[in-house]
């Protein structure tokens, strides 16, 4: 009775009420969620901690694609945790719905509530290729409990009927859409991005190139799959995982300056900056040249100020541009110091072509895209695009370097999702 | 405990007394449909003995063709082996709350029939 009381009347932060139309969808309302696994409901077939890691990645697949995040909480009261989960059998767990033992029913949830099991399945663990897969129910339930009915559209999470687990088993494209539609799609702002550029030779002996995108924000980075128009499965991690030797956290820029004779990358953060080899996959402690690092960002760049906002190189005139408050600087890599004309507002760098549409000054990142052929400036949840070469052919009455108006970053690069920290190492 | 006999427990077997009783006649058919919302729109209901009333005869008929439809099976209206294999498939236990809506019968079907063999054992789910 309990449990029919708190399905009708949830707690605060539990419902929100998206139509005063009749059949409105019910979500949480708050952004981070807690779950438990009861200690009175294990399974006797799996260990807790096998149960318990199941369930982390569970949640984190359903984090890493929408604003939403959840975290594991075993010590607070159990009536503050938003998503208890347990396995019980036949009559369980104070349940008004009873399993029905092995075969049909595998589980069930209630809305904005707890997750049952039925412990007379087999259920396994994902690496199994015996009975039923506990982290696709699991993921199943979990769309439940965030208000997801079923579908039975093919490839959906959200299946009534069980599917043996496919190797790659991950929510789709209609999966996403759908829990966004609930939830909202994921905004925010990056400390820097960028395009990585690989060199490989193939079995010809030719050079050939291929470029990732990567966001980074605070601690962790996301590496984006253009042709996919979404983060990699998994993502985000720590940079500490990836990017072995640069700070930790809080980059701020990040500048590929690359022209026929130099190919060298590097990191910004406070009034530093870090080189790092991208063969070795490693912040480098000294060149080839004799130079330590991290290095003073005033030793290395003459003329440029500190800390910066963000920068990024353009290959054609073979100079960095960085940004700073206002400002922006143009320093010429070959003849290592600041143009003459520069520092210049942005504003008149940069000019809008909408009136007032600029972010003016402290922008996010500058990004430019090889898959676009396009300079970004990002600022908060928004970008604006920088004029090309190509569209200023077309109207040559478009200034030079203009700003289209602002657009919101999850419009271009859907799906860029924060986890609870406390996954980040999963 | 359940008996196997793996290292890893991957032979698992359920003891024969925690099997879920298999749904192989009209009666068991009936429950199910009424069950996971596919004869009334129903609500998650708190207690079973409050279930949606079971559906029958025409209702039942068009109950069972929507759900044929769904899984690709022949929208019959007749519970044939195939839809109650279907019905013995593993499966969720929330209902389908958001029903696709009823097609147009071909022919009216005052009461299914269950076709195939009248032995219990050709109604049998395939064994998991």
């Amino acid at each position: 009775s309990k449990r029919f009381l708190q399905m009708l009347l949830p707690g605060p932060g539990r419902q929100r009420e998206d139509s005063p139309a009749g059949g409105a969808a019910r979500i949480f309302s708050k952004k981070t969620l807690s779950w438990r696994l009861l200690g009175e409901a294990y399974s006797s077939q799996l260990s807790v901690d096998e149960q318990r890691s199941v369930f982390r990645l569970a949640f984190r697949m359903w984090s890493e694609v929408t604003p939403l995040d959840f975290r594991e909480d075993l010590t607070s009261p159990g009536a503050t945790v938003d998503i208890k989960l347990g396995f019980g059998r036949g009559r369980h767990l104070g349940c008004p719905r009873v399993f029905d033992g092995s075969g049909q029913e595998f589980a069930h949830a209630w809305r904005l509530g707890d997750i049952h099991f039925d412990e007379d399945e087999h259920l396994t663990l994902p690496t199994s290729d015996r009975g039923i897969s506990l982290l696709k129910v699991a993921v199943h339930e979990i769309g439940h409990v965030l208000g997801l009915p079923h579908t039975y559209r093919t490839g959906s999470v959200m299946q009534p009927n069980y599917t043996p687990q496919e190797p790659a088993f991950e929510l789709d494209w209609s999966d996403r859409k759908a829990i966004q539609k609930l939830y909202g799609s994921c905004q925010g702002s990056f400390d820097t991005v960028f395009d990585w550029i690989h060199k490989e030779r193939t079995q010809y002996g030719e050079v050939r190139v291929r470029f990732s995108t990567y966001f980074f924000r605070k601690s962790w980075y996301w590496l984006y799959e253009n042709r996919n128009n979404r983060t990699r499965y998994g993502d985000p991690s720590r940079i500490q995982a990836g990017w072995r030797g640069i700070p930790a956290q809080g980059i701020d820029a990040f500048v590929h300056v690359w022209t026929w004779r130099r190919d060298e990358r590097y990191f910004f953060k406070g009034h530093r900056y870090w080189r790092y080899d991208s063969d070795q996959d490693q912040a480098l402690t000294q060149d080839q040249q004799g130079r330590s690092y991290p290095e003073l960002i005033s030793q290395g760049f003459p003329g440029i100020p500190s800390p910066l906002d963000a920068a990024y190189f353009d290959r054609r005139q073979q100079q960095i541009y960085f940004f700073k408050e206002a400002l922006v600087f143009a320093f010429d890599v070959n003849r290592n110091r600041v143009q003459s004309s520069y520092p210049m507002r942005m504003t008149e760098a940069f000019p809008a072509v909408v009136p007032h549409n600029h972010p003016v000054r402290a922008i996010d990142a500058a990004y430019y895209s090889y898959a676009q052929g396009s300079l970004f400036l990002f600022k908060g949840d928004a970008y604006w695009r920088v004029l090309n070469h190509r569209a200023r052919q077309d109207n040559a009455r478009l200034p030079a370097n203009g700003l289209l108006p602002k657009r919101p970053i999850s419009g271009a690069w859907p799906d860029i999702c924060d986890v609870h920290s406390s996954t980040l190492n999963m | 405990e359940m008996l196997f006999h793996s290292r890893d427990h991957s032979d698992l077997e359920p003891s024969p007394l925690h099997r879920a009783k298999p749904i192989a006649d009209l009666r068991a058919a009936q429950r199910f449909l009424s069950r996971y919302g596919w004869s009334v729109p129903s609500a998650w209901a708190p207690s079973p003995k409050q279930l949606p009333e079971a559906p029958v005869g025409t209702a039942l008929a068009e109950a069972v063709r929507r759900f044929q439809h769904v899984n690709a099976l022949p929208a019959s209206g007749e519970l044939d082996a195939a839809t109650l294999a279907a019905m013995n498939r593993p499966r969720c236990g929330v209902p389908d709350t958001r029903l696709p809506p009823p097609a147009a019968p071909s022919t009216l079907t005052p009461t299914p029939a269950l076709l195939g063999s009248s032995t219990p054992q050709s109604l049998q789910p395939k064994a998991r």
